[in-house]
């Protein structure tokens, strides 16, 4: 996965983000794709909540997964989460639970409770940055107003291993993460980083918006075989708009 | 970006993108029982859910014996919806009973992620 959260020279905030998913999970040999990758695509949908019939949140779901790992609340903030990859990962959470220790919490569960019930930027990120979870994560959160962004990178239990800040005061108009560490070198395998920097600095902050973070998610290899949808969202304006992403060959697998 | 043709210069040509990749919305009513809210959405797409963990189910099968597998997922997994608050268990529930998959299999698919990160 690619999340990105960028402002505006206004102090607009703009989050995007590529799921990726179906690493491994079988390769169709004849049509060079990822098996489990087009068996979700067709299920993905825009999910609006709604309560007294106006909209509380809205969400980006695979249908019949409850969850949320992209979401946001109109005028309050938005979320995405990418995957982090452990040995101590969601695994042993899993046999703890079924065990009968259940202090931690599922990811999906957690995320889609802080968008749905979610009131301000700052009580969210101290919440996500503390909630016992299951599995590691990278939880990247954006707001409403300049310098509300951040990269919580999560591990299991309640340890947040970083949490960086969007800093537009001293140039840090943007914050991307992919699947790694943001405070170490991604592996030279899956280097989605780097491009995606490389293009965020190319648009510049002059063009943040929509078109141009779309722009940057659909280069090659930020796009890339495994990506199922961009995810555009817009929390001023509350807009959630998701877009089904195909990558024709040549696309690096990953 | 040094190993074309894998990578590409940055597009600013991809957006907008065509209209027929734009995802459809589905209102969920939470004032909706549990048990019913995500009915209208999941079983029409029922046959599609079905395909994809068939092929979840055929890849557990070329690992371990699949019809053990999938037991397990069912006698371990769909006792495990009880343990998850409210109101996800019930929605949970409902989408077992709106689509026809068993309980089990529609819970491993909802801890998918944590299954996954290992």
């Amino acid at each position: 996965c690619t999340s990105l959260v960028a402002q505006d020279k206004t102090g607009d905030l703009f989050h995007a983000r590529n799921l990726d998913f179906g690493l491994f999970l079988g390769w169709d040999v004849k049509n060079q794709t990822w098996a489990l990758t087009e068996r979700l695509r067709p299920l993905i949908i825009n999910v609006e909540y709604q309560q007294g019939g106006k909209t509380v949140a809205k969400g980006v779901h695979f249908a019949g997964y409850i969850g949320v790992i992209t979401g946001m609340k109109p005028g309050v903030l938005s979320l995405s989460m990418n995957e982090r990859f452990q040995l101590e990962g969601g695994f042993i959470g899993i046999i703890e639970w079924i065990i009968g220790q259940r202090d931690g919490q599922w990811m999906g569960f957690v995320l889609r409770d802080a968008v749905v019930k979610a009131t301000d930027f700052n009580s969210t990120l101290q919440y996500l940055t503390s909630v016992d979870l299951l599995a590691p994560g990278y939880i990247i959160l954006g707001g409403n107003s300049s310098g509300e962004g951040a990269i919580i990178t999560r591990s299991v239990g309640t340890k947040a291993d970083n949490v960086k800040m969007l800093d537009p005061a001293h140039g840090t108009w943007y914050l991307v993460e992919t699947n790694y560490d943001n405070w170490k070198n991604p592996p030279f395998f899956d280097d989605r980083r780097a491009p995606a920097t490389k293009c965020m600095n190319t648009m510049s902050q002059a063009n943040v918006g929509l078109k141009g973070i779309f722009n940057v998610l659909s280069t090659k290899p930020v796009r890339n075989l495994l990506t199922t949808y961009t995810a555009l969202m817009h929390v001023r304006n509350g807009t959630l708009d998701t877009y089904l992403q195909y990558c024709p060959q040549p696309c690096f697998p990953w | 970006q040094e190993f074309p043709p894998f990578t590409e210069d940055c597009r600013t040509d991809a957006y907008p993108p065509p209209v027929n990749t734009k995802v459809g919305t589905y209102v969920l009513n939470l004032d909706q029982a549990p048990e019913d809210r995500w009915t209208g959405l999941v079983k029409p797409m029922a046959d599609k859910m079905k395909i994809m963990i068939q092929d979840i189910k055929d890849l557990v099968g070329i690992f371990v014996n699949e019809t053990k597998a999938i037991n397990l997922v069912d006698e371990l997994l769909a006792p495990l919806t009880d343990t998850f608050p409210e109101p996800y268990q019930g929605e949970l529930r409902g989408i077992a009973n709106a689509t026809g998959i068993p309980l089990g299999e529609v819970v491993l698919y909802n801890i998918f992620y944590e299954v996954f990160t290992v």
